[in-house]
């Protein structure tokens, strides 16, 4: 069951001041960064049980649907997103005011379109990744662009956007490279 | 005129080899330029208080005079309706990439530095350098306590007579989320995604450390050099600054106030798989 607790013990664990400034042996940092991981794992539990009391549930099962996160998402890598021809793209703002923010989802192609709560297709453009990101050691994608689109968020509140795969407007969405010289 | 990024009130310069040349926000023109720099770790002896080595407690550069990455290679330039951004390298394994969204009244610099390279058994810091022609008079911020920033002078401390015998470290400060310097006309600002260190060396100037890779324990404790390694290679790291410029203090301080906390507390993202219609999962 999730459960914020863990979190808040391995954040009180984490105020010392080797896990603050980073004076800590190698080993200790692991053990650090293990306890965070588990901690950042039973919060997203919790989150999963808040979505999916309010999403609809499947025609083929009764069951809650899926909530999958990325914790990749720092070397442009998320398995749902690299080989989904659709999805759901949750987003929910924790601040007390609208705001606006860039979407950044790492796909193998371009050819999405994004379709907002309202039922309007959003303008998105599509960007290649750039080479030393694919290049980082231990990362295991095969998201070579990224879709972008702009999601504007209520406050303390989240939007959901349909991603589908419509390949006829990758041309249209992909920006061009040129070079400086 | 044409070598510019953003389509708003935000524009961007930029020079041949696609680093910030000048910035524009609502009419405020401001000449800025950036760079990657790095300094040499010292070695250290650890003898007490002499000649301690840099290391994961203390910042200490052997020399005052960092070396500057180069840019490497011909830039990328990426336009469209909601981003424009140009793709750079430069030597010393760093990378960037600069960009501008539409509506929003900053530069965003992506950064990505590593593995830092030690075949010549040299510790390295690596810091992102903003010189502008700003007289600042000695004068910069930083809000090292996580809450209001806090003027810092160099070469000074309010509260003590300050004997200055490491120029670089002795004015570095700990950034939480921002750094800031004004002429109490154009006020610039450069905000963080993660606490790092920084300084002004030079009026006019901002600078903030992004990497470190040092090979000696600075023996204050630890017992470890700061050479963190994943892969068999020393680490790459990846982060974000934004820089904004205002023309008033008041202006200023809502920019960065606002985008800090977005930051901070930024949107989390999740998926659903589906197989629904648009109409039937709506």
């Amino acid at each position: 069951e999730g459960d914020v607790s863990k979190m808040r013990e391995v954040v009180a664990v984490a105020q010392h001041h080797d896990a603050v400034t980073g004076t800590a042996k190698q080993a200790v940092t692991f053990d650090y960064q293990q306890r965070l991981s588990e901690g950042i794992q039973d919060c997203q539990e919790v989150i999963k049980y808040a979505y999916q009391n309010l999403m609809p549930t499947s025609k083929s099962s009764a069951a809650p649907p899926e909530l999958i996160f990325c914790p990749l998402m720092n070397t442009t890598e998320c398995p749902i997103t690299e080989t989904s021809t659709q999805l759901i793209d949750n987003v929910y703002n924790p601040l007390a005011r609208p705001v606006s923010k860039y979407v950044r989802l790492p796909v193998t192609s371009p050819g999405f379109d994004v379709i907002a709560p309202n039922g309007q297709k959003i303008e998105t453009q599509v960007i290649p990744i750039p080479k030393p990101v694919l290049l980082i050691p231990g990362r295991k994608s095969s998201a070579t662009y990224e879709l972008i689109f702009r999601a504007d968020l209520p406050p303390i509140g989240f939007k959901s956007f349909f991603v589908i795969k419509n390949a006829s407007v990758a041309e249209r969405q992909l920006s061009k490279p040129s070079r400086m010289a | 005129k044409k070598a510019f990024l953003g389509k708003g009130k935000f524009l961007l310069g930029v020079d041949r080899n696609g680093r910030i040349q000048r910035l524009s926000h609502n009419g405020n023109v401001l000449d800025v330029t950036q760079d990657y720099v790095w300094y040499e770790g010292h070695p250290g002896n650890n003898s007490e208080f002499e000649f301690r080595a840099s290391g994961a407690y203390i910042f200490r550069p052997w020399h005052e005079k960092p070396h500057v990455a180069q840019p490497q290679g011909n830039p990328i330039v990426y336009k469209g309706p909601l981003v424009d951004e140009i793709h750079m390298n430069f030597g010393f394994n760093v990378s960037q990439v600069l960009r501008v969204y539409k509506d929003k009244p900053e530069a965003e610099i992506e950064w990505l530095v590593g593995p830092i390279p030690i075949g010549d058994h040299v510790g390295k810091e690596v810091v992102s350098r903003f010189n502008t022609q700003l007289d600042t008079k000695k004068t910069f911020y930083t809000d090292s306590n996580g809450r209001q920033l806090l003027k810092r002078e160099r070469n000074f401390r309010p509260t003590w007579n300050l004997n200055v015998t490491e120029p670089i470290a002795g004015n570095y400060y700990p950034i939480n989320s921002r750094i800031a310097m004004n002429d109490g006309k154009t006020f610039v600002t450069v905000l963080t995604d993660r606490s790092q260190g920084g300084s002004s060396l030079k009026d006019g100037q901002l600078e903030i450390m992004i990497h470190r890779r040092l090979l000696y324990d600075d023996a204050f404790g630890v017992g470890e050099a700061l050479n963190e390694e994943a892969f068999g290679e020393g680490l790459v790291v990846r982060g974000k600054h934004w820089l904004q410029v205002s023309s008033s203090a008041e202006a200023s301080a809502k920019n960065h106030r606002l985008r800090a906390q977005q930051a901070f507390m930024d949107a989390q993202i999740s998926f659903t798989p589906t197989s629904l219609s648009f109409q039937e999962w709506k």
